[in-house]
């Protein structure tokens, strides 16, 4: 059949759907494992989160869409936090195979690393519905939700969205063709413009590394 | 993901990225 954008939209859905079918709403046994084998384990911290973000969420949610729409929020969320946990779970083995190592204890308890995971499985959840809210208006919107919407409620700098997409790419290889074109796009809205707003922690990353090569350009001390 | 344009070098993975390595 044809592709129309309503049946390219559902034919994502279903696959976020297939995707999330089998993933958890809480940490799986995996996660727990490294969670567990962490020198400060998360898991309290990490659940706390992903609580006050489902409150902001939801709540801004409403705010946008309507508050007869507060359910959807709800399950929008939902959606989003088991694609999370399910990315993190992804992320963690690589990492393990990669590096050999088994505790995670600086990466799982970094509050950014987190946020923006959280944010960018929301983005593709919230992408993935949007176009077919688009599609069908069924639903009133008194702001537009798409892209940077999910950075600004959760209040998470662009450029450290950016930073985890690709290795969100990578962890997750059933992500559909439209999905990682959005991240994509995202990416490139984030440095074309977002990235260079006041206060992006890009500057200090810019800053470190010209004073890294500062540093290297500077003749030895004649002690050395 | 054959069109996505992969960056990250060899070596950079998300420990790194976020400093925790």
């Amino acid at each position: 059949l044809p592709q129309t954008p309503v049946r390219a939209a559902m034919s994502t859905i279903q696959q976020l759907m297939i995707i999330l079918n089998s993933a958890n709403d809480t940490p799986s046994d995996n996660l727990l494992f490294y969670f567990n084998n962490c020198t400060v384990n998360p898991h309290e911290v990490i659940v706390k989160r992903i609580e006050n973000m489902g409150i902001t969420f939801k709540n801004k949610f409403a705010e946008a869409v309507g508050q007869g729409c507060a359910e959807i929020g709800s399950q929008r969320y939902k959606i989003g936090v088991r694609l999370y946990y399910r990315v993190m779970e992804s992320l963690l083995k690589s990492e393990e195979k990669r590096l050999s190592v088994h505790n995670f204890s600086k990466l799982l308890n970094n509050d950014i690393f987190h946020i923006s995971l959280l944010a960018c499985a929301l983005e593709l959840v919230m992408a993935t519905y949007g176009t077919s809210r688009n599609a069908s208006q069924s639903m009133k919107v008194e702001t537009d939700l798409s892209f940077p919407w999910i950075i600004n409620i959760l209040d998470l700098k662009a450029f450290e969205l950016y930073m985890i997409v690709e290795s969100f790419i990578k962890a997750e290889p059933s992500l559909t063709r439209e999905m990682i074109k959005h991240l994509e796009g995202c990416e490139h809205k984030i440095m074309e413009s977002l990235a260079w707003q006041q206060n992006s922690p890009l500057f200090e990353l810019i800053k470190q590394s010209k004073d890294r090569e500062g540093q290297a350009d500077e003749p030895e001390p004649a002690n050395y | 993901t054959q069109d996505y344009h992969f960056g990250l070098e060899e070596g950079e993975g998300i420990s790194e990225l976020f400093d925790c390595d």
